[in-house]
């Protein structure tokens, strides 16, 4: 009664569209760079990489980042710590282990992806404790 | 158990804030 506008809000929204993008990852569509990561060829869309790391926000947001479509990460991070950090971008979801969490930790370094180096010291620490 | 996973929620800021343009 007397609203000005009514606004429907769709709370999973983000999460749908994170999911299908990471589909569209997964079957290879609109990806427009390819990350040697170790020798490996990961493909991925430059928007979500730039959305995601100050890294690749400062590589890609200048003109110098348009024609680049194949980008290798030379004394960059180890596919064993980049590649849960990919999935991460596309899913919310980072898979961290004892054995696996100093590599993502230097590859947040790398990418500055701040709050997951938070994490990963987070989940390191605690690793430790008895 | 072999495989399995512990979540644990991360309610804060995940990723960088592009800045606004100024």
């Amino acid at each position: 009664e007397g609203a000005l506008g009514y606004v429907r809000e769709f709370t999973r929204h983000s999460s749908d569209v994170l999911g299908n993008l990471n589909e569209l990852r997964l079957r290879g569509i609109l990806t427009d760079v390819t990350l040697l990561v170790g020798g490996q060829p990961l493909r991925a869309h430059k928007a979500v990489l730039i959305a995601c790391s100050g890294f690749f926000y400062s590589i890609f947001r200048g003109r110098a980042g348009v024609g680049v479509d194949v980008l290798s990460l030379p004394g960059g991070p180890e596919a064993r710590g980049f590649a849960p950090l990919l999935d991460f971008m596309y899913t919310s979801r980072l898979r961290l282990s004892p054995a696996t969490a100093p590599a993502v930790l230097a590859a947040a370094t790398y990418l500055q992806m701040e709050h997951v180096v938070q994490a990963c010291h987070r989940f390191i620490q605690a690793s430790y404790e008895p | 158990h072999e495989g399995l996973v512990a979540t644990v929620k991360e309610a804060g800021r995940s990723i960088h804030e592009i800045p606004r343009e100024e």
